[in-house]
């Protein structure tokens, strides 16, 4: 553990939540009752008291909790989703000391997966370490680690990891009861139970990734996002998954209309534009949804109504390739331009499928077309698949099980063939 | 590993200073840093980030440096500040 420099000299503490998050599922008193047990969470091991008060109390609370967005009066200021969700300050006599800042344009939730959002109570724990002294903590196991790291389950079972206790204690000695005997909160009025953690089967069913069929699959910034219907999934330049549950299009991409259900392919041209296609229409992404959009697909030298199985840009000669079916047309970002004499037959692609599911590039430049549960790799630079293509896309993107290998059976089959396999 | 690109050791070395890894840089000096320098405050934060500490700034780091966190920097021991760490 490590330690902030500074203690409250007092045993007994006042809080208070000042401001509650606007864009949020959970309610005032949902709040209200996390911040009791985050909270309570610290007093149990301690001598620790947590007293909350109303606005008409007098002096301010010593932990002012408040959920704000950008710049808001410290030096702080937080950067919309993702990114910085929370801080608070150390103890001390100045008034700001132990108040606790919450990013409002985080998705806080309670009591669902990760990957959903961000848990509060989580949050609120690790902050809370800070307002009574704890610093940033490297162990493993600690809730002051810096990153958050997910939901940490029942906030009325919660305890503090041996690391946290022994940064506490060193500040304000041990709790000369038991913590399961000892009064650690001291509400307003009774608080509401914790809401109900949801059974281990998530209550929004979701679509499985190691089905394949993906609608979308693009390279992002060196990560790989694989879209289905209105999810999405996202896989670290190291090969992980950020989470197997995935997130929610419409929660990541602001401002993608609601009615657009899938997207049918995605790619990242070379400034850092994100394109995300449905439909006869597009939408162009950097930090956020350019004005304007959506553009129709004639933009880009398609005929009136067609649309796109797959958009990719190839990294050897700068062009964007859009695919529909067995045709592909050519766009020369360049030039802002359609190449002219396309659409061309997908054949020049040896060993491609047609309509592929999308098809995009590697960090290490090597093409990927890819369709159902199977992928096809074009090594940097050629037109031609591996010989070992398909391979299985699941278990070497996705974390998901081998397929069994099947023996050939003699006899008749009942299969088709393509002239590209 | 290959060498970081110029944008990611941009990013890289911003970070690392918001987050108290690296001293700020001081207003009437290049501002130049040294590889060690460097190597040593990427440790440390792969420490934090519960990543194998190689000091090279991979894209495993930068990646780690995208994930939510708390806004308070990790090392405060610039600020002179007290830390005590268990053994």
């Amino acid at each position: 553990y490590a330690l902030g420099g500074s203690a409250w000299k007092k045993r007994v503490l006042t809080w208070r939540v000042q401001s509650f998050p606007r864009g949020s599922a959970l309610r005032p008193d949902v709040v209200r009752t996390l911040m009791h047990f985050a909270l309570a969470a610290w007093g149990a091991e301690t001598d620790l008291t947590f007293r909350e008060v109303g606005t008409q109390d007098t002096p301010e609370p010593d932990i002012l909790i408040g959920f704000s967005q950008n710049f808001h009066e410290d030096s702080y200021p937080f950067d919309g989703p993702g990114g910085t969700l929370a801080h608070a300050f150390f103890p001390g006599e100045h008034p700001i000391s132990g108040d606790t800042h919450f990013d409002d344009e985080e998705t806080w939730t309670f009591g669902v997966k990760d990957g959903e959002g961000t848990d509060l109570f989580a949050v609120a724990v690790h902050e809370f370490g800070h307002a009574l002294g704890l610093g940033h903590s490297s162990a493993p196991d600690s809730i002051m680690r810096p990153f958050y790291q997910g939901p940490v389950g029942d906030p009325a079972k919660y305890r503090l990891s041996q690391d946290d206790r022994e940064g506490l204690q060193q500040l304000y000695g041990k709790a000369s009861q038991t913590p399961s005997a000892k009064p650690t909160r001291k509400p307003l009025t009774a608080p509401p139970q914790p809401p109900a953690l949801p059974p281990d089967s998530p209550s929004t069913p979701f679509p499985d990734r190691c089905q394949g069929n993906f609608d979308a699959i693009a390279n992002i910034r060196g990560e790989t996002f694989f879209f289905k219907g209105p999810w999405f999934w996202r896989l670290q330049p190291s090969g992980q998954l950020v989470s197997p549950r995935p997130a929610r299009l419409h929660r990541f991409w602001e401002g993608l209309p609601a009615d657009v259900r899938t997207v049918q392919a995605a790619y990242s041209r070379p400034d850092g534009r994100i394109l995300l296609f449905s439909g006869s229409r597009f939408w162009v992404f950097r930090d956020r949804l350019r004005e304007g959009e959506p553009r129709q697909l004639t933009a880009l030298g398609l005929p009136e109504g067609e649309q796109v199985d797959a958009v990719f840009s190839w990294p050897q000669n700068g062009k964007t390739y859009l695919v529909r079916g067995g045709r592909y047309w050519r766009y020369d970002e360049a030039a802002q331009r359609a190449d002219p004499g396309y659409p061309r037959d997908l054949g020049l692609w040896e060993g491609a499928p047609l309509a592929p599911d999308d098809v995009t590039v590697s960090n290490a430049g090597d093409t990927y077309f890819v369709k159902g549960t199977q992928y096809w790799r074009f090594p940097k630079g050629t037109v031609q698949a591996d010989p070992d293509s398909p391979q299985p896309l699941g278990p070497q993107w996705l974390d998901c099980p081998r397929p069994p290998q099947t023996t050939p059976q003699p006899g008749g089959c009942n299969c088709q063939c393509e002239i590209n396999q | 590993a290959p060498e970081p690109s110029a944008h990611d050791l941009s990013l890289g070395v911003d970070w690392l200073t918001r987050y108290g890894y690296l001293p700020p840089p001081h207003p009437g000096q290049l501002q130049l840093r040294s590889p060690l320098k460097l190597r040593d405050a990427v440790k440390v934060m792969q420490r934090f980030a519960g990543l194998p500490e190689t000091g090279v700034l991979d894209a495993v780091t930068v990646a780690a440096m995208r994930r939510p966190r708390c806004s308070l920097p990790d090392v405060l021991g610039l600020a002179g500040l007290v830390r005590r760490r268990r053994r």
